[in-house]
């Protein structure tokens, strides 16, 4: 059951009465373990139901509403504001084309993200885009991002093999040689302990300086999201978040890890695999499905 | 790490803290913590240093079991249809198996049956070249089904020892599409009786408590037969694999360890296990 229903069975008893530090440790165990089995990070779960608990005791002075409530809506509004609270409007460059530069481990959505993100800046913020095809690895990867390329109508920038810091420094050029005012870069998926292709990653920055690096994480992912996302935000300074495959039913746990860990907010979400699947982070809807 | 410490409940608290950290969730963590604490009380567990291999058995022997043997067909070709969420590692995984079940000079035919995905075809198309390996294809957008069925009748026809079928990524959430995964299983079977005679499902070690939901719904879709963990080069452990065997009972049959086509291995739940803690 959900968060709420377990929380009303352990209240059930004290019907208007106060709650008390003992009732709070029953309510805070199942805080835990509900966040757990949500995939948060262990040690973002034992920070989260410290700071709960301590707001939870500070209600024990107010009647009126039911217990079980009380202590609901504590935990629903620590995740919230955990969870957003943030500017996260795209900053445009007043310079020359604005560089959004996708990473993140394997498979977690990056290519299809970036073609979204192509669509949605071509159709709602009225932008041309350049896609850049930097994974050279993966087999088809470029083809891959040209088929999307042409079902969003956006073109796509690519070489036959070559290094991706060389591929993308050239995809800014052609895009400021052709008019193009935003530059979307795919990189290829990578594990955050490969120090060689981390040390790619900061190539490709260094060669692009984007305005905007964004880390691709799948919502599926459990207790890796901290290592993972600590990393390569240790390494490129990411500065923001796109949350893929919220169409499932994982509970994204890893949304709240990576917020507390990194400070980085989440941007978008992904819906489903679609190009036109993709939507504003919206902090209660991600709260709401992480309480289950 | 246990060397030299008390057998004591914070060394139960750090046991837990790695199973946590391991992906294998907070109830099927209690529930071992339950058991060591059980053997520690009735004096089966009496040094420190005898508990994390006790707790290393214990998960050894949950994953143990069936074995991590492919299914085969009595004749005619084994018919293995591959199936998962999105970017789990299926194509790759079966870029890799390939290779494998070619080691004693197996033949083997691939179906390329993601219709849908961008240059997923492609991707697979490239595999089957490192490999030497026919494929069967239809255009894009064609029927799932229908590739799958002639790359069945294709493999029958021409002897080989094995068809490995790719099928695209869907969410176990996405009803369709889990119906059509039991449709293509249905015509599977109308080609060869018994195929497919192995489906396994692509698990990616990263995934949390999620791959427990995953794992239950396509066995229910389709009848699993054995799991292929991807990704485990990284730093996830995949110790939501304790859960999902409780649940399905389904046994690991293999490890993908990287990108390269040599980076599969045959699952060893001792070594997995040890993992967990390192
Ligand atoms: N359901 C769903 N599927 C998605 C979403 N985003 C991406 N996918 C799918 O996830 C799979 C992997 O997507 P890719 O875009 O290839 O992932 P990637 O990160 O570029 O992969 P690598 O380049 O190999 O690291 C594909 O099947 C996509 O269609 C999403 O929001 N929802
Ligand atoms: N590090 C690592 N990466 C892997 C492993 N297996 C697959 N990958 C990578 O994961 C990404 C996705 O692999 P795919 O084979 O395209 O996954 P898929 O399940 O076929 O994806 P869809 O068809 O889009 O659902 C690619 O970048 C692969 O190279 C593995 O064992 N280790
Ligand atoms: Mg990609
Ligand atoms: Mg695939």
């Amino acid at each position: 059951d959900s968060l709420a229903q377990r929380f009303t069975r352990l209240f059930a008893g004290l019907g208007r009465s106060k709650l008390t530090p003992a009732n709070i440790e029953d309510g805070v165990r199942e805080v835990r373990t509900a966040l757990l089995e949500a995939d948060v990070g262990l040690d973002v779960v034992r920070g989260f139901v410290e700071r709960v608990k301590e707001k939870a005791v500070g209600l024990t002075r107010l009647d009126g509403v039911a217990p079980a409530d009380q202590f609901v809506k504590v935990v629903h509004d620590e995740l919230v504001a955990l969870l957003g609270g943030e500017e996260t409007r795209i900053r445009w460059n007043d310079r020359g084309p604005t560089v959004f530069m996708m990473v993140g481990l394997q498979g977690t959505g990056k290519t299809t993200t970036c073609g979204k993100l192509a669509l949605h800046l071509r159709r709602k913020e009225g932008k041309k885009p350049l896609l850049v095809a930097a994974d050279v690895k993966r087999p088809a990867a470029i083809e891959q991002l040209k088929v999307i390329g042409r079902q969003v109508d956006v073109p796509v920038y690519a070489e036959e093999g070559g290094r991706p810091e060389k591929i993308c420094a050239r995809g800014v050029a052609k895009a400021i040689e052709t008019g193009r005012d935003v530059v979307i870069l795919d990189t290829a998926g990578r594990l955050h302990i490969d120090a060689e292709l981390m040390d790619e990653l900061e190539d490709v920055k260094g060669k692009t300086n984007p305005h905007e690096i964004w880390l691709v994480v799948d919502a599926q992912v459990g207790q890796d999201a901290v290592a993972s996302a600590r990393e390569f935000d240790r390494r490129l300074a990411v500065t923001g978040v796109v949350l893929s495959k919220t169409d499932g039913d994982a509970r994204a746990g890893a949304a709240l890890s990576i917020r507390e860990v990194t400070g980085k907010p989440i941007r978008y979400v992904g819906t489903g695999e679609k190009l036109e699947q993709i939507e504003p982070f919206v902090p209660k809807r991600v709260a709401g499905r992480i309480l289950g | 790490l246990f060397l030299g410490r008390a057998l004591d409940e914070s060394l139960l608290a750090d046991l837990e803290r790695a199973l946590l950290a391991g992906d294998v969730g907070p109830r099927t963590t209690t529930a071992l913590i339950d058991e060591v604490r059980a053997a520690w009380k009735a004096k089966r567990l009496q040094r420190s240093e005898d508990v994390e291999p006790f707790l290393r058995e214990r998960i050894t022997e949950r994953l143990r079991s069936g074995g991590n043997a492919l299914v085969r067909a009595a004749s005619g070709p084994t018919v293995i249809l591959v199936c998962g969420v999105n970017g789990s590692g299926k194509t790759t995984s079966i870029g890799k198996l390939t290779k494998f079940l070619k080691r004693d000079g197996a033949r083997v035919v691939l179906g390329a049956a993601d219709t849908f995905r961008a240059a997923a075809v492609e991707q697979l198309t490239i595999w089957s070249e490192r490999n030497g390996v026919e494929i069967v294809k239809q255009a894009q957008g064609a029927d799932p089904a229908a590739v799958a069925f002639d790359a069945v009748t294709a493999g029958k026809a021409r002897g080989a020892d094995y068809v490995v079928i790719d099928t695209a990524g869907r969410l176990h959430t996405q009803t369709n599409l889990m119906q059509e995964l039991e449709k293509i299983r249905r015509v599977v079977k109308k080609a060869v009786p018994d195929a497919p005679h192995e489906t396994l499902l692509v698990i990616d070690a990263t995934n949390g408590q999620n791959a427990i939901r995953q794992a239950e719904q396509f066995h229910k879709a389709v009848t699993v037969t054995g799991i292929f963990v991807t990704k485990l080069d990284g730093t996830a452990k995949g110790g939501a694999l304790v859960a999902v065997r409780d649940t399905i009972g389904v046994p690991v049959k293999f490890v993908g360890t990287g990108e390269q086509i040599d980076d599969i291995e045959v699952f060893d739940p001792a070594a997995f296990a040890a993992a967990l803690f390192d």
